[in-house]
């Protein structure tokens, strides 16, 4: 565990809280992508199947419990508690285009030919493009809430920090996992662009509205 | 065994 580790996976916390607060407190998912947490659900439960088979720290252990649990409470917000204000007609991404090459790829380009490792990799894959849904979204709306900006902000954080984590680890352990690093490389460069607007709008106290 | 390649991360 390394600092960049750490704040890592607490900027995933952080973006996930933060999005369940954000529906919880406006009674609303409006401008939320359901595909997208539906697709976050399944790679935090293809992920960690390994709750069963193994243990690794009481840190690790709930962190995942954390995320499977938030996953789902975001799921039944979105389709179930508050689905009269989730915005379906503009949530139109087409998930098969991701799921099944990402399916494919786990097959094809994996550490193990084995159940529980293919569907870690399914995992690692399917992360790095389950935010296209929502950036689609937003870019079908021209606009996003500042608090879900927030929420993304933090997401694409995430990833961003693990990569300085596996360049740590590179140094001081000599361990590297290239499954992880090229999906958590093509991840973070799904956000720059949103990260450009996010600092040059938001942090300016500016609504996050693209041009028409 | 499964693991065997450090899955330690989230």
């Amino acid at each position: 565990m390394n600092v960049f580790r750490l704040t890592g996976d607490l900027s995933h916390l952080a973006a996930i809280i933060i999005l369940l607060l954000k529906i919880w407190k406006t009674r609303s998912c409006a401008g939320i992508s359901g595909k997208s947490q539906i697709l976050f659900a399944v790679v935090f439960t293809s992920r960690y199947l390994d709750l069963l088979t193994s243990f690794i720290s009481l840190y690790n252990t709930s962190m995942k419990v954390i995320y499977i649990g938030c996953a789902y409470a975001t799921l039944y917000f979105v389709y179930m508690k508050f689905k009269a204000t989730y915005d379906g007609n503009h949530d139109t991404f087409r998930v098969e285009f991701l799921l099944v090459p990402v399916g494919g790829l786990s097959f094809l380009v994996n550490h193990d030919f084995s159940p529980l490792e293919i569907l870690w990799t399914f995992s690692i894959y399917l992360e790095s493009v389950a935010i296209l849904p929502q950036l689609f979204m937003i870019s079908k709306t021209g606009e996003a809430e500042t608090i879900t900006t927030h929420y993304l902000f933090f997401l694409g954080l995430y990833r961003a920090l693990y990569l300085f984590n596996w360049i740590w680890r590179f140094y001081f352990e000599g361990f590297f996992d290239m499954i992880a690093i090229v999906a958590g490389l093509v991840q973070t460069i799904l956000y720059c662009d949103f990260f450009y607007l996010y600092i040059t709008k938001v942090l300016k106290g500016k609504k996050l509205s693209l041009p028409a | 065994e499964y693991n065997v390649y450090g899955h330690d991360e989230l």
